[in-house]
């Protein structure tokens, strides 16, 4: 038997448009998720501790397929203040999605079919970044809309004191620095797709500070920090600049 | 320019 009730539903929203449908790994220990968007370029990671449920039981190990689409639309009612509730039964041909609104009080529940989900495991090395850079989340995501509002992509640049975002295109070219006290081994400047940046940093409501992971010619890792877990989003390179 | 590489260059799947 399987129950876990999560108070951050708003986390469905930040990966829905990398990923349409994905295996849900219930275990023990917790919930994981592992999945590479359509176009290959990027890989969710999303693990979520057992203590950060109320409740949380799983007495034996699970994989729900669960369409991040449909999912979202269940959720969307209710907003990011959400409490989601997942149930399944020891045949796990279906489970129980329960939805409870806080504001209003009002619950809704579904079965849904579990779907059989072709989906390749990847393994991610342990990777040594050049810079880790903590800002706040929000900043990041007000960067990351403004600047794609005109251009395409964003060239980080990381100092010692300072991150600069910087984009150039037809109409120009536009820049965003903010200082930082992270550490870096060395000054560190690469090139990111500024959609897909925009994509990450929807999960700004889960936590108050993002961290940017970078060296050049490895996927960029931005993470954000969730009560007994995290979201990670790995970002393949652009190369031979 | 940069070319956009792709994610299994790097994590390799099982």
């Amino acid at each position: 038997l399987f129950h876990a009730r999560f108070e951050q539903a708003g986390l469905v929203d930040a990966i829905k448009d990398l990923i349409q449908d994905s295996d849900f790994h219930c275990r023990d220990s917790g919930i994981a998720l592992r999945n590479m968007d359509n176009s290959q370029v990027a890989v969710v990671v999303i693990l979520l501790e057992a203590g950060g449920f109320l409740p949380y039981h799983c007495d034996r190990r699970l994989n729900l397929g669960i369409s991040l689409t449909s999912l979202t639309k269940i959720v969307h009612y209710a907003g990011d203040e959400a409490t989601l509730a997942l149930k399944a039964n020891d045949n796990p041909d279906t489970f129980n999605l329960v939805l409870e609104c806080l504001q209003t009080g009002c619950i809704i529940k579904y079965d849904i079919k579990s779907r059989d989900i072709d989906q390749e495991h990847l393994e991610i090395p342990k990777t040594d970044y050049a810079a880790t850079i903590t800002i706040p989340s929000a900043e990041f995501q007000r960067i990351c809309r403004n600047l794609s509002q005109l251009l395409e992509s964003v060239a980080n640049e990381a100092s010692e004191e300072r991150i600069k975002f910087s984009s150039s295109g037809d109409i120009g070219s536009g820049s965003a620095t903010l200082r930082h006290n992270s550490d870096l081994t060395g000054p560190i400047a690469l090139t990111i797709s500024l959609k897909y940046l925009v994509n990450f940093s929807k999960a700004t409501a889960l936590s108050y500070s993002v961290t940017l992971s970078l060296s050049s010619e490895v996927p960029q890792l931005v993470e954000y920090k969730v009560e007994s877990g995290f979201a990670r989003f790995y970002f393949a390179p652009q190369i031979g600049e | 320019e940069g070319t956009q590489s792709t994610i299994t260059q790097f994590f390799e799947g099982s």
